[in-house]
């Protein structure tokens, strides 16, 4: 009794936590962009902020209009099937790195016509959070997924020469923009694409994934608007013309990635490299993306991020996992043991994956303690597994009440993150199905 | 690789700064 205040969340309303979406509306409806001078006395960058919301949650754009003719929102399993795809997608790029054996995909390079490659692809679960940006002069609204695992930003571009998903939004028309220019093959920034290609002069981008889904178009410089106060001129972006994957219906991709063609670096002399984002904890709450430094709140818990360990991912060094307030008996090694070798694997902070997940050995650990902690609090598995979450509970009957046991993630540096609540577990069908919501990796060296 | 996703990330603000290769964590931030 003595430790249960940190060993426990207390969950007075299991509805707050795990809320049923589709009944509910928006809480804090997404306000107007915010701008404001920097604090910091050496820079003359300034900070934006921007809001985030859950892709199909009540606040978001992309679930407020007109929903007459419209899919439903994906159910969990096709959530959790995504992000499956979505993780092998990455462990593909990761091992592609290391071994230099990526595949590229061709592209024509003197013909006249735009010949791009269209074969279906399969999802890439591209995370449940969106942001709204305006692109061109005038503005066009876009909402985009949040994406810190990768850099290209893009978006559906008029005429989607070879095939468009469908979305919710406008396609942007590069003829209606002012500003809008292709880049050329000869500049350089179209040699900073990882993927590209030329067509009649015109720098063509490539975002391909190991999943098989993609965006192919024309690398763009337009204005791109953060803000109705903050916009930057010259911003090279994606415009997609054929594009396909389990993007929902949102108008494209904000790229956040460490490399060249991402917002963070494009905007770098702007916004100094810094952004930060808050995820919200329930659908029908907003969250922000905020660009520039501003001061950090004093519980900042700070982590080295491991910049040997390769291009585009932010990686971080995690140490070890706390339960219910106990440090597990998790071997240094097993955080340190990928493929990538050398100063070890690391841990990629990515902000489309949905589930963490942990090495085979950590996350065993993690499960055993935590169904033994839930056990000591009375709750027993009863539920089925729900695809990659493979430790669920019953939590009918319990009158709204339910205590689980915290779960502290553990870095480098003596950083930790003391999951909340809305993060332990995942609301599969709640409250019948609540599950545990961290999984493993396949292998030892993923 | 781990990876740490977004549903663990809820409610914290996550800070990344490039020009001092460092990411920070802030409880409780939405």
């Amino acid at each position: 009794a003595g430790d249960a205040a940190t060993a426990s969340h207390v969950m007075l309303r299991l509805e707050d936590i795990f809320p049923d979406s589709s009944s509910s509306s928006c809480e804090t409806p997404p306000q107007d962009h915010e701008h404001a001078a920097s604090s910091s006395s050496s820079s003359s960058s300034s900070h934006t902020r921007m809001t985030v919301v859950h892709r199909h949650g009540p606040c978001s754009h992309l679930s407020t209009a007109d929903t007459q003719h419209r899919k439903p929102p994906p159910s969990h399993e096709d959530i959790l099937a995504a992000d499956q795809n979505r993780v092998k997608s990455i462990q593909h790029r990761v091992a592609a790195t290391t071994s230099r054996a990526g595949k590229q995909p061709s592209f024509p390079t003197t013909s006249s016509s735009v010949k791009l490659p269209a074969s279906s692809g399969l999802a890439l679960g591209t995370g449940n959070y969106v942001a709204t940006v305006g692109i061109g002069t005038p503005a066009t609204r876009q909402t985009v997924v949040v994406d810190t695992g990768s850099d290209t930003t893009w978006v559906q571009c008029r005429p989607c020469v070879a095939s468009c998903y469908a979305q919710r939004e406008a396609l942007f028309d590069p003829a209606r923009s002012s500003t809008y220019s292709n880049v050329s093959c000869a500049a350089a920034a179209c040699s900073d694409l990882d993927v590209r290609g030329c067509s009649a002069g015109h720098c063509l981008y490539g975002v391909q994934y190991g999943d098989g889904s993609f965006s192919v178009g024309f690398f763009a410089m337009d204005t791109l608007s953060l803000s109705s106060y903050d916009s930057i001129k010259g911003f090279k972006f994606g415009c997609g013309e054929s594009n396909d994957g389990l993007f929902g219906e949102a108008s494209g991709l904000l790229g956040l990635g460490r490399g060249k063609t991402s917002l963070p670096m494009q905007a770098y002399a702007k916004y100094g490299g810094v952004f930060s984002h808050c995820l919200p904890a329930r659908p029908t709450s907003t969250g922000y993306l905020n660009f520039g430094p501003t001061s950090p709140p004093p519980a900042t818990q700070t982590t080295p991020m491991l910049t040997t360990n390769g291009p585009t991912f932010y990686y971080v060094g995690m140490t070890g996992i706390h339960v219910a307030g106990r440090l597990l008996p998790i071997p240094p090694s097993v955080f340190s043991s990928s493929s990538s070798g050398g100063g070890g694997g690391g841990t990629i902070v990515d902000s489309g994956t949905v589930i963490t997940r942990l090495p085979p050995a950590a996350y065993a650990a993690l499960r055993s303690a935590f169904v033994a902690a839930m056990a000591a609090r009375g709750y027993r598995r009863a539920a089925a597994a729900a695809a990659l979450l493979d430790t669920c509970y019953d939590f009918s009957g319990m009158g709204g009440v339910v205590a689980i046991p915290k779960v502290v993630l553990l870095f480098q540096g003596g950083a930790y993150l003391d999951v909340d609540a809305s993060g332990i577990m995942y609301a599969v069908r709640p409250p019948s199905q609540v599950c545990l919501g961290f999984a493993a990796n396949d292998g030892d060296g993923d | 690789v781990g990876i740490v996703g977004n549903t663990q990330l809820k409610t914290f603000g996550v800070v990344y700064d490039l020009g001092k290769s460092m990411v920070g964590f802030s409880p409780g931030a939405c």
